[in-house]
């Protein structure tokens, strides 16, 4: 009976790798639409995120890869939480999305104050 | 007894003109920790925005002032409009955020999907 972040979360995750170039993320959001990319290793365990900011704020200082613009202390939820919670945390730390992991690190979904906002939108 | 956008909306907007560097709307990005940047005319009245995310899909294009890159089809809400409709609103269009303005089109305030989520995170 409380929506969890496993109910509201996308499963369908875009992901990067830290060796990607910068243009690859660009890519993706130009033709997804969205702002948020959780960075993975091997075992599809999160290890950093990109947004959209990320791009933005490294304009004109000559980065190339992903790892150099990544945020690596990753905000995470779990499945199990319940979204006002995770919307307390988005608030909390001032970003806008965080990768949904299982007990391990890996990735289940994403959850961000757009599928947050969505809920009092009541959906069309 | 309905929550309007009036009282959810930040007051103070910072705003760019379409002759600024797209430099310039990094820097304010990274500075003040926010994607939305409306684009307004000498009159204060709304005429574009720009994004994070806009400004990340330009990387490598050459792009140099915030005129080669705004949305000038401006999506607004009004002060008077109920929170639920704005949420609406940006699922619709899928966008993460509305200047709010006046009979005129003069801006008086902005709200995005981060501010409608604080609504069910409830505060700390
Ligand atoms: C302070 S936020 C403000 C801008 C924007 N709303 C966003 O989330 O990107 C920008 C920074 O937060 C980081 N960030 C976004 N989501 C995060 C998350 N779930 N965990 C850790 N950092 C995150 C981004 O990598 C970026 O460096
Ligand atoms: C389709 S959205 C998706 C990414 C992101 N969440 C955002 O809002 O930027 C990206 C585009 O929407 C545009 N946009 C954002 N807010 C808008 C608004 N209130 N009215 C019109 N266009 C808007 C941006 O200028 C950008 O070109």
């Amino acid at each position: 009976r409380i929506i969890t972040a496993g109910a509201v979360m996308t499963r369908e995750v875009v992901v990067g790798r830290p060796e990607d170039p910068i243009t690859k993320a660009a890519r993706i959001f130009a033709e997804k639409n969205f702002d948020h990319l959780p960075i993975v290793d091997d075992e599809n365990r999160v290890i950093g995120i990109v947004t959209s900011w990320d791009i933005a704020v490294s304009v004109g200082k000559g980065k190339q890869k992903l790892s150099e613009i990544m945020t690596r202390q990753v905000i995470t939820a779990r499945e199990d939480e319940p979204i006002d919670a995770v919307a307390r945390k988005l608030d909390k730390f001032g970003i806008s999305g965080v990768p949904v992991v299982d007990a391990r690190g890996r990735l289940r979904g994403i959850v961000t104050s757009d599928d947050i906002s969505k809920l009092i939108g009541g959906g069309r």
